[in-house]
């Protein structure tokens, strides 16, 4: 039985491998290491399955190359919509936030909305109102800004324009 | 999007998963990222899974709640039931994508039935292994 295990994702709306350059594919596997780094050192300290899982995706949140948080695309309105939830195996506890525009590492206000609150699932403005409450800061948009999202977002606007569907896009952008 | 499942010392499970959606996502699209059950599940008795991919077809598969519900009701190990979720439930939809899932012994699973998952675990020697492909 091994004694402790953390598996992460970074999405499956990966670069075709025919055109992944070894720095990106090394940049990839860099940001990767990183948050396993973060929540191996959780569970090697003896911290939760909880706190391991937090620190490794708010790693990946902080990483514009990885889309949450920091690298998290752009809807149609060229605005940033972020979800994430957590959930805990020893009581089922969960929390989730939906539609966070705003505020970095949504998924510390999913956390918080499992812990300090009696709801699963806030989203919108609301969401965004507990955040703040909770003493979670707004960032300005440019902290969520990455070009290469942007381009994506136009390029996408075209295509859509051009009588594209949603359902026919290219895999990095249709998946998560 | 980006997710995570851990089992600490204690033998307990936990996933978290968050995303920025689909580029160019209808205002107001939510995925199966904060569905639970959906995108992201954990449950001390059976697994912790976090998924990623085209999340509408992971809610209609229920797609994190179904690998717990094989390990529980079918007792297959989580490989298993990884398995048959990722490769042929979600891909029977149409469904792309994958995920992470850690069961209460420790075992790692990390199907997917796309190009790609940007994927990597740890156990207790610290050796990490990341594969993109």
């Amino acid at each position: 039985m091994q004694t402790f295990a953390l598996a992460i994702h970074g999405g499956a709306g990966t670069v075709p491998a025919a055109s992944l350059t070894p720095e990106a594919a090394a940049a990839y596997r860099r940001g990767l290491e990183d948050a396993l780094r973060a929540g191996h050192a959780v569970l090697c300290g003896g911290g939760s399955a909880l706190d391991a899982v937090t620190a490794a995706v708010c790693a990946l949140e902080d990483d514009p190359l990885f889309n949450a948080g920091r690298g998290a695309v752009f809807n149609l309105a060229g605005r940033h919509e972020m979800d994430a939830a957590v959930m805990d195996g020893r009581d089922r506890a969960a929390g989730a936030v939906a539609a966070l525009c705003d505020i970095r590492n949504p998924v510390r206000v999913a956390r918080r909305v499992m812990e300090a609150s009696p709801h699963v699932l806030l989203a919108g403005e609301g969401a965004r109102a507990f955040a703040l409450e909770q003493g979670f800061a707004a960032e300005p948009e440019a902290y969520f800004h990455t070009e290469r999202r942007w381009q994506a977002l136009q390029e996408e606007r075209a295509r859509l324009h051009d009588g594209g569907s949603a359902a026919d896009a290219p895999a990095e952008r249709r998946h998560g | 999007t980006v997710g995570a499942v851990a089992r600490d010392v204690h033998g307990h499970l936990a996933a978290a998963t968050s995303t920025g959606g689909m580029t160019a996502k209808h205002v107001g699209r939510v995925g199966d990222t904060p569905l639970i059950g959906a995108g992201t599940f954990a449950d001390d008795a059976s697994c912790a899974v976090s998924a990623t991919g085209h999340g509408e077809f992971f809610i209609r598969r229920v797609v994190a709640h179904s690998v717990h519900a094989r390990i529980s009701l079918l007792g297959e190990p989580l490989a298993r039931a990884a398995e048959v979720v990722v490769m042929d439930e979600l891909r029977a939809l149409g469904g792309e994508g994958g995920l992470v899932a850690v069961d209460r012994h420790g075992h790692i699973a990390m199907p997917f039935n796309s190009e790609g998952m940007y994927r990597g675990c740890v156990r207790d020697d610290g050796r990490c292994l990341t594969a993109i492909h």
